[in-house]
């Protein structure tokens, strides 16, 4: 390397618009990289340095703060629509490092690395002190919660069977004792009222996906399943070119942006089809 | 007499550039 001045990076405030527009480029990478859980939303700019990059462009080196919405991440709904998860309901952080190139006014992501948290039970505590906590996936509870209500949710179908993408959230409610938990779900080439082997039935290739929110109440000798589902707009099969110039339909690729598989404008609107609730 | 030197731009309370506002709430 040529010897010549030290590279030394440049302040920039937090709340520069120009930061906060690195910053929404980072929160858009992250949601359209997110294959699991929930969208999140920028909360705060924490660092920033902006680094001279050779030959051109310069380098924002990032550290932000984001917070879990109630948007799944296979909900097309555009993150700016969606709602914050509150305090009460147990909230989850995001803390990101990122690095991206500004080169000729156009922003690329070269790094980035995220964790996410729920916020402690003492906290949750300060603010609700009967509210639900998270509960882990894998507890009996979750798994029996998750599974009445994919049942319940099938029962009531006349087309389609729907099977379990991912459970994202469960909770346990003290009063009335019960299961509260949100899970994925995905169309497949089976009939529900015809199901005899779930296990045999397989995604479609043009995907459609739905969110599901349920509580499973205990009662004496018995429980009550209460769901709802919302079933999203089917992601189309996409040519994709290839070498030779001609175009292969194949199956749109796993959950990496769901919004922007969506139809284009000239489509009827994305509007999700609510079903339920039914108990 | 000795006289002190006058300290320019002391204006108004001086605002950290990081880290950011909270948009939401701190967790």
């Amino acid at each position: 390397a040529p010897h010549g001045p030290e590279l030394t990076y440049r302040q920039l405030n937090c709340d520069d618009p120009e930061t906060e527009q690195v910053a929404q480029v980072a929160v858009d990478y992250i949601n359209s990289h997110l294959l699991q859980g929930y969208k999140h939303t920028l909360n705060q700019i924490d660092k920033v340095k902006v680094w001279p990059r050779r030959p051109f462009g310069e380098i924002f080196e990032l550290e932000i703060d984001t917070l879990e919405t109630t948007c799944h991440v296979l909900d097309p709904t555009p993150v700016a629509n969606c709602t914050v998860r509150q305090l009460v309901e147990h909230a989850v952080e995001g803390d990101c490092d990122f690095r991206v190139l500004k080169q000729d006014g156009q922003f690329s992501v070269t790094f980035a690395k995220c964790d996410s948290s729920p916020d402690s039970a003492e906290d949750v505590r300060k603010v609700c002190p009967d509210c639900p906590l998270l509960a882990p996936f894998n507890h009996s509870r979750v798994v029996h919660a998750v599974e009445a209500a994919l049942a319940a949710f099938n029962a009531q179908s006349n087309g389609t069977y729907f099977q379990l993408v991912e459970v994202s959230r469960a909770q346990f409610v003290p009063l009335p004792v019960s299961t509260r938990v949100e899970f994925a779900v995905a169309a497949t080439d089976c009939v529900a009222k015809e199901v005899t082997d779930p296990a045999k039935c397989n995604p479609l290739a043009e995907k459609q996906y739905g969110f599901c929110k349920a509580t499973v109440t205990e009662k004496v000798g018995q429980e009550d399943v209460a769901v709802t589902c919302t079933l999203f707009q089917t992601q189309p099969v996409v040519p994709q070119p290839q070498p030779d110039g001609t175009d292969v339909v194949v199956p749109t690729s796993a959950p990496v942006d769901p919004a922007a598989s969506v139809s284009p404008p000239a489509s009827p609107p994305a509007a999700s089809l609510v079903v339920g609730p039914m108990v | 007499p000795v006289v002190q030197p006058g300290v320019a731009g002391a204006a108004g309370p001086v605002v950290p550039p990081c880290p950011g506002r909270i948009r939401y709430f701190k967790v």
